[in-house]
């Protein structure tokens, strides 16, 4: 309304020239004009967005299932510089704000990502930026671990997207309904996965592996030179494979922890996309975990293998290890992305690896 | 973000003690927001 107040009257013609002074009053129109006509549009495209999700959301409730669509918007991104926007974002969010100013920034972050500042560890004055602050400690005891010694609990805040059961070799991992993947992609080719089917996989681990293969597969060693925990001659339960895939929005708290006690050996960092991981995104994008940039740790825990692949976005482009300071994620690359083998380390201190206990910080994910 | 987590755990009956049982279920169902310690999932033998 305020617009179409202030807009400008026409002046009628006065003289000779007064065809040159209508062209110039019209030209005047024009900047306004297409800065509503742009904010209309953006507004439009928010409200649809916003009815697709709402629709999505009561479909789900209905216990309707999400189906892959692909999106012309989708394959658009891979054309975009997501790696270098992330990197971006990360420096702008790692500049210092004064110190008056922190508390506003945060408190303006918690309301439109839905974040309680209440469980950070500090006083929001202290962190010094925005990226500090999103990898916030949080206070002692706001996250009591599950003492059942036959849990497993969750490593991070977040909301369960899939979980299920992997069976037989080559199995797959549901992204979204019609949409599946190698769990082998995922974790990469030389991952020391069980690949046989439920039922074996316990005979394999103890009996079946090669001498030959021993001597690499140094962390099966582990778990058979620990009668307490896994002691094939008492009970010999069969064991499945399971997988759950947790999604992280840039409210939560950003932290990962070791999900039980763990023995971790290998650590694999995949260079590649920081797409999008949001719900969108997952029934949009082809392959979406297996393109972008990710840090899998596996390992042995009471019950057998167990791997945790901490996947990266645009905005949350790097990936920390506090088992492993010096890693350094989201570089810049010259090489095509995917085309390299992962990087890979083996954490073989005297056969045992990195020993975490149910709940201890493992890493953390950073903004850009 | 987005953490996947790939493990093993017990899934069926005990070979040597009759009517005995292991298995792993997940506590949670898809869509349901969880924070770090709580329950994934459990298993219980009797």
């Amino acid at each position: 309304t305020s617009f179409i107040k202030n807009f400008p009257k026409p002046q009628p013609p006065s003289s000779v020239n007064g065809a040159n002074g209508n062209s110039k009053g019209d030209s005047s129109y024009l900047l306004p004009g297409a800065t509503v006509a742009t904010i209309l549009m953006l507004g439009a495209l928010h409200a649809r967005r916003m009815y697709d999700d709402k629709k999505i959301e009561k479909r789900q409730e209905k216990g309707i299932e999400v189906e892959f669509q692909p999106d012309v918007k989708a394959s658009f991104m891979s054309f975009l510089p997501l790696r270098s926007i992330s990197r971006c974002w990360g420096q702008l969010t790692s500049m210092e704000i004064p110190a008056w100013l922190r508390p506003h920034v945060y408190k303006a972050w918690a309301r439109a990502f839905h974040s309680n500042l209440e469980e950070a560890a500090l006083p929001l004055d202290k962190y010094t930026s925005l990226r500090e602050f999103f990898v916030r400690a949080l206070k002692e005891g706001s996250r009591p671990i599950d003492t059942d010694p036959q849990c497993l609990v969750s490593p991070v805040d977040g909301k369960i997207l899939r979980f299920g059961e992997l069976k037989g070799a080559g199995a797959m991992i549901e992204q979204v309904k019609g949409f599946s993947y190698p769990v082998f992609s995922l974790l990469g080719a030389s991952s020391l996965l069980p690949t046989t089917a439920h039922g074996n996989v316990q005979e394999e681990t103890s009996e079946s592996i090669k001498p030959t293969e021993k001597s690499k597969k140094s962390w099966w060693r582990v778990s058979l030179a620990s009668p307490k925990v896994w002691d094939p001659t008492s009970s010999c339960p069969k064991k499945g494979l399971f997988y759950c895939v947790i999604y992280l929005k840039p409210g939560d708290y950003n932290r990962i922890h070791s999900p039980a006690d763990w023995n971790i050996l290998v650590r694999r960092h995949f260079s590649g996309h920081l797409y999008p991981v949001n719900e969108r995104a997952t029934r949009t994008i082809r392959n979406l975990y297996i393109e972008n940039e990710r840090v899998v740790l596996e390992g042995v825990w009471q019950e057998g293998f167990m791997a945790l692949a901490a996947v990266g976005a645009t905005n949350i482009g790097s990936i920390e290890l506090f088992i492993e300071p010096e890693l350094q994620t989201n570089k810049p690359i010259k090489k095509s992305l995917n085309s390299e083998p992962p990087e890979e380390r083996v954490y073989d201190c005297e056969g045992v690896g990195k020993v975490l206990k149910k709940g201890d910080e493992l890493g953390a994910f950073n903004m850009g | 973000s987005t953490v996947v987590l790939v493990f093993q755990a017990p899934i069926s009956k005990l070979l040597h003690e009759g009517d005995s049982s292991q298995e792993f279920n997940f506590n949670v169902k898809c869509g349901d927001r969880i924070k770090v310690g709580e329950a994934l999932g459990r298993w219980h033998s009797s």
